[in-house]
C-alpha cells in the first residue's frame, strides 16, 4: 500500500539505515527522502530488493517494508 | 553462497570454541546442546571438527549481551539483528554475539538458537550471506523453519565446501539431500498405521520413542510430539537401538544395543559409558535385550529377552535371584516378542510390532490392545 507523509517518512528512514547497514550505502546520506529518486538510491534499493529475492520495484514497496522488518543477522549482505 | 571479501578460512580442520556467558531465556545445557547441535550441522559436511573449552581464548567465542557490547557494532533491543559474527581469524575475528534482548527457546515459539547459531557459525567459518532464500545463510530469519526436517540446502553445502572440501572420510562430495527426507526410507510416518518402535522410555515427565535414527519427543503439555535426530541431542548413542529405560531417582536413561549399555542425564552422555550389559550381572548368553522397564515404586528394573525376563534391583545394584522367569506367567497375555515397555499412569505398555499392550499390574492382566502410535494424536 503506499505509504503517506510521515508513515512516508518513518519508512524513509528504516530503508536508508537498512541500506547504510547491509547494502554498503553510504552513512549519513543527506536528504536520503529527497533523493529516493534518483538513480543512485533506486539502484541500491533494487540491489537490495534483488539479494532479498524481492520485486526489483527500485521504490519502498509494502513487500520490501514488510521483510526490512523481520528479525535477521546483523552482518551485512554485500560489501567488507 | 558467497564467502566474505577476501575468503577468510581457518587454515586448521580442528577448532576449539567457548561460550563465554549464557542467557537466562535458556537452561544452561540447552544452550550448550544448540551450539553443539550447530557446529554439527557444518562439521557432517566438512573436514572440519570442535572442540569446546571452558577458559581461555578459543578459535570461536560465543557470547550473549545487549547494545553496545565492545565491538562497536551495538544490538538493537528486541526483534530485527538477532546476532552477528566475525569471519574467520584472530582475536574478534570467528567470534558469534548473539543479542540478549531476543526471546532464546530450543522450539520456534521465540527465537531459535538452535538456527541462529547455526547460521552465525557459517559466518565463523568463513561463509557470508546468500540469497538463496532456501539457505541457512539467507539474512533473514525464517520463524517457519521445521526444526524436525531441518537439514543445510545445497548453496550452504557448495559454499562451506568451497572453503573446506567434503568431508575427509568420504570418497565423493558429500550432498545433503535438499529434499526433506531426513526420515530414514525405512521409518514410516507418524500416523502410519504400521509404525513400531526400537525402544521407548520416559525422560524427566516426557516419553521418547526411539525408531531407528530419529525419535518422537512426546510431553503431556503438547499435542503433537517433536521429531528429532538422535545424534542432534546424543551423537554417540547408537541409532537402531533394542532398548531404552529412565532410572528417574538417578535422573539417568540407559540405552541398550546387542551387549552394550549407554547412560544419558538430560543432554549429557555419562562418561564411561558404553558399557558391557553382562557388569549388570546378566549372563553370557544374553547378548541382547528386547525391552526394559525401571519401576520407581519398586527400585527394580526388568530386561525382557525372547520369553524370559530378569529383575535387577537398583538398590542392591544387583540381579535379583531366581530369574530369569517366563514372561508369560508373570505377565499373561504379552507375548515373546517385546519390542519396548514404558510405564503411565500406573499401567505398562508393551509394544510388539505395530501393536501396544496396556497391562494393568495389579490386576495381573492386559486391559487395552492400541495401535503403538496411539500416543501421537494420530
Amino acid at each position: 500500500y503506499p505509504l503517506h507523509g510521515s508513515e512516508e517518512d518513518a519508512g524513509m528512514e528504516v530503508l536508508q539505515k537498512y541500506l547504510e547497514n547491509y547494502y554498503g550505502l553510504e552513512k549519513d546520506v543527506k536528504q536520503f527522502t529527497k533523493k529516493k529518486d534518483s538513480s543512485p538510491v533506486v539502484k541500491k534499493i533494487q540491489e537490495m530488493q534483488k539479494f532479498l529475492g524481492l520485486k526489483m520495484t527500485g521504490k519502498l514497496d509494502s513487500n520490501t517494508m514488510e521483510l526490512m522488518h523481520k528479525p535477521r543477522c546483523g552482518v551485512p549482505d554485500v560489501g567488507g | 553462497f558467497s564467502t566474505f571479501p577476501g575468503s577468510p578460512k581457518w587454515r586448521k580442520n580442528h577448532i576449539s570454541y567457548r561460550i563465554v556467558n549464557y542467557t537466562l531465556d535458556l537452561p544452561r545445557e540447552s544452550v550448550d546442546s544448540a551450539i553443539e547441535r550447530a557446529l554439527k550441522v557444518w562439521e557432517e559436511v566438512t573436514p572440519l571438527t570442535f572442540s569446546r573449552i571452558s577458559e581461555g581464548e578459543a578459535d570461536i567465542m560465543i557470547s550473549f549481551a545487549v547494545e553496545e557490547h565492545g565491538d562497536f557494532i551495538p544490538f538493537d533491543g528486541p526483534g530485527m539483528v538477532l546476532a552477528h559474527a566475525y569471519a574467520p581469524g584472530p582475536g574478534t575475528n570467528g567470534d558469534a554475539h548473539f543479542d540478549d534482548d531476543e526471546r532464546w527457546t530450543d522450539d520456534v515459539t521465540g527465537t531459535n538458537l538452535f538456527l541462529v547459531a547455526a547460521h552465525e557459525l557459517g559466518h565463523s567459518l568463513g561463509l557470508f550471506h546468500s540469497a538463496n532464500a532456501e539457505a541457512l545463510m539467507y539474512p533473514v530469519y525464517k520463524s517457519s523453519t521445521d526444526l524436525a526436517r531441518f537439514h543445510l540446502s545445497q548453496d550452504d553445502v557448495d559454499g562451506i565446501q568451497s572453503l573446506y572440501g567434503p568431508p575427509t572420510e568420504s570418497p565423493d562430495v558429500l550432498v545433503v539431500p535438499t529434499k526433506s527426507n531426513s526420515l530414514d526410507p525405512e521409518t514410516l510416518p507418524m500416523c502410519s498405521s504400521a509404525l513400531s518402535f526400537d525402544a521407548v522410555s520416559t525422560l524427566r515427565g516426557e516419553v521418547l520413542f526411539f525408531k531407528d535414527r530419529h525419535f518422537w519427543r512426546k510431553s503431556l503439555r503438547t499435542p503433537e510430539p517433536g521429531f528429532y535426530l538422535i545424534s542432534s541431542f546424543w551423537p554417540s548413542l547408537p541409532s537402531n537401538m533394542d532398548a531404552a529405560y529412565e532410572v528417574t531417582n538417578r535422573d539417568t536413561v540407559f540405552i541398550l544395543k546387542g551387549n552394550q549399555i549407554w547412560a544419558i542425564r538430560g543432554h549429557e552422555e555419562l562418561a564411561g559409558y558404553p558399557k558391557s550389559i553382562h557388569t549388570l550381572g546378566l549372563p553370557e548368553t544374553v547378548q541382547k535385550i528386547d525391552a526394559a522397564i525401571s519401576l520407581k515404586d519398586q527400585k527394580k528394573t526388568y530386561f525382557f529377552v525372547e520369553d524370559k525376563f530378569w529383575r535387577f534391583d537398583e538398590k542392591k545394584q544387583s540381579m535379583d535371584p531366581e530369574f530369569p522367569r517366563k514372561i508369560a506367567e508373570n505377565f499373561p497375555g504379552i507375548g515373546t516378542k517385546v519390542d519396548a515397555v514404558f510405564e503411565a499412569f500406573g499401567f505398562l505398555y508393551f509394544f510388539s510390532g505395530s501393536s501396544q499392550l496396556e497391562f494393568d499390574p495389579n490386576a495381573g492382566k492386559v486391559t487395552h490392545i492400541l495401535k503403538s502410535n496411539s500416543w501421537f494424536n494420530c
